[in-house]
């Protein structure tokens, strides 16, 4: 049985779709079997594993809308590694919010279509937008683990609280196995107070300091660069921080 | 009469917030007159700014939403600095969506509210959030021009062909007046090449090469150490890259 896991928060650029691209691979390296859901419009996922997608493809929105009677396996790509896998995401995915808008059960498209595949992986690992629109209620209803990532950064910080709400009115209203699985502080630079400060924040607080994570992602610009390249980075440059930080937050997950 | 300045990108975490933040602080630095408006729920701009929402202070959210007979004189608060001034935001307005749904007119409330201020300033530069829900439509809908900022990363990149066409779209729908003033490159690293490519991709690109504006926001941790304090980056440390390039962008956009 799967652990699926909702890569969420709505502060923007904080490395959502870093983690869940650096992270799915690390997995996967580790032998692990990974499906990468794109749930985002913006495709970045999808572009950091240098999936294009075509005219023919068909792509998560294909599994939400209500036109299309296509079955979750005709949406699965492999990508160039062992051991992961890809749903697709589409800029036609940002319709599927008014297209839904007086579907009954509308929270649920992803799950109804997304649970006859569960026991064929060990991680599901889903993108989201930096908002809280339907399609990230769709992948909160799903999931039942959250994984955010906190930029060391005061914004990010600031975002955090608001977040926790949301995912405790999600959990009440629609999805009462969904819990908070774990913070990981990203962007962390060693040379600079800000970081080091927002990092305490977070080790201290005791709303949040039982669930951050050892591995700590640093700030490394080898993470941009292997998207460039539609590589996840621990494929593009082993032996880059950002390569090593999220072999060690892999690590850590897996223990569980 | 003030020129209304949104500053848009769904991408999140390209700088909107800190343009907005610093952009104003240096306009307002050159002695023009200053209104920036936060219609981010995460209220990022007030806390930027240094303005602590407490219990009775009116808010966007008093402007927008439907129960309150409040006057926009009544949101508008001085900040430390001459010439700048502020409409903070409240966790509140993220409601707003969900209570403006049925309401006639629901993407001019922000406009209807501001109109009769535009005399009084010289610029009003908005904040927003990093998706196309009804608060960046209100921005949209009031706003004469959009400023873009864009991260030299790949994924920030991606994102400028969705927005053009969304922004295309406000135009033909909504508010015919409405055009894209210039792109403003951000977190520019001179260390890094995959800065160096966005950055030739944005200056090659036919779409995009017009729009740039030659003041570039390098990456600098003097702006997040400000926010910290609650200070635009201009008041906060003159002498550093994110004042000076800030300052360097208020030239160009007064120079129109
Ligand atoms: N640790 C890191 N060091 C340096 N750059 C990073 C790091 N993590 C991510 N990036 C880059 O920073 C930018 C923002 O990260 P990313 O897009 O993953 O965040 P996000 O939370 O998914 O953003 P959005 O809110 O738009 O979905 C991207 O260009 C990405 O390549
Ligand atoms: N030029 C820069 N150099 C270094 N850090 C920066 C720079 N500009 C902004 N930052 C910091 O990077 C983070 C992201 O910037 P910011 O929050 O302004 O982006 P945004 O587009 O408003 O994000 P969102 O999409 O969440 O609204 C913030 O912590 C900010 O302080
Ligand atoms: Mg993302
Ligand atoms: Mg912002």
């Amino acid at each position: 049985q799967a652990r699926i896991i909702a890569v969420a928060n709505e502060k923007g650029g904080v490395g959502k779709t870093a983690t869940v691209v650096n992270l799915g691979a690390a997995l996967s390296l580790k032998g692990e079997k990974v499906l990468i859901v794109d749930m985002d419009p913006q495709h970045n996922a999808t572009i950091g594993l240098g999936v294009d997608v075509s005219g023919e493809m068909k792509t998560v929105y294909d599994l939400v809308s209500t036109g299309n009677n296509v079955s979750v396996r005709e949406t699965i790509v492999g990508t160039e590694w062992k051991g992961l896998e890809l749903i697709p995401s589409h800029v036609d995915l940002a319709g599927a919010e008014i297209e839904l808008i007086d579907v009954e059960g509308r929270e649920n498209r992803l799950k109804d279509a997304l649970g006859c595949i569960v026991e064929e992986y060990d991680f599901i690992l889903m993108d989201t937008p930096p908002s809280l629109s339907l399609l990230t209620v769709n992948v909160f209803a799903f999931a039942s683990e959250v994984l955010i990532p906190c930029q060391t950064q005061p914004y990010a910080f600031a975002a955090l609280e608001g977040l926790f709400d949301t995912i405790r009115l999600i959990k009440e209203e629609i999805n009462p196995v969904l819990d908070i699985s774990g913070i990981v502080a990203t962007f962390f630079d060693s040379r600079t107070g800000v970081s080091h400060r927002i990092l305490d924040k977070l080790s201290d607080d005791k709303r949040y300091k039982s669930l951050l994570y050892n591995a700590v992602i640093r700030v490394n610009t080898t993470i941009s660069t292997s998207v460039d390249a539609g590589k996840p980075v621990v494929f593009y440059r082993r032996s880059s921080y950002g390569a090593i930080d999220y072999i060690e937050l892999a690590k850590e997950i897996i223990k569980g």
